[in-house]
């Protein structure tokens, strides 16, 4: 079977604070 | 470092923005990427961002310019692609409003005139 391509996604999130922290989104 | 839209093709930023939207319904999702002609400012080391959207222009610049530890005389200036500078008392979720691209993410260039020549 054809294996399914996943594709992980940073984005920075911020808070109100200016504070950054780092999600990953997870697409396929 | 190509620019966003040439690593993605129109259909799966599309597809990811509503994502994003549909998970962190207060939050905008946001591209800035550097002016191509840029010569003094350095690169950010992110260039997707999810911002409150309620977070104004001011306090978002601001948060952009300590992510790059600039000094308070080094010029700055964050642009709406296609449409210049936005009023800096505009919250995010107002700028997306007007300003949003068609596949959903909220593009911006920054660089350090505020015309590009």
């Amino acid at each position: 079977p054809a294996a399914t391509a996943v594709a992980k996604n940073v984005y920075a999130v911020l808070d109100l604070y200016g504070r950054i922290t780092a999600v990953s989104i997870v697409s396929s | 470092n190509k620019p966003f839209k040439l690593r993605k093709n129109f259909v799966t930023r599309k597809q990811e923005a509503a994502g994003i939207r549909s998970k962190f319904s207060n939050k905008i999702p946001v591209i800035i990427e550097r002016y191509e002609r840029e010569k003094f400012l350095p690169p950010l080391d992110k260039t997707k961002f999810l911002v409150p959207h309620e977070l104004t222009m001011t306090q978002f610049v601001t948060i952009i310019r300590n992510r790059m530890a600039l000094l308070p005389t080094q010029a700055f200036y964050l642009l709406i692609d296609n449409s210049g500078l936005a009023s800096m008392s505009l919250t995010m979720a107002q700028v997306y409003k007007d300003h949003q691209d068609e596949d959903g993410f909220l593009y911006m260039t920054y660089a350090s005139q505020e015309m590009f020549g």
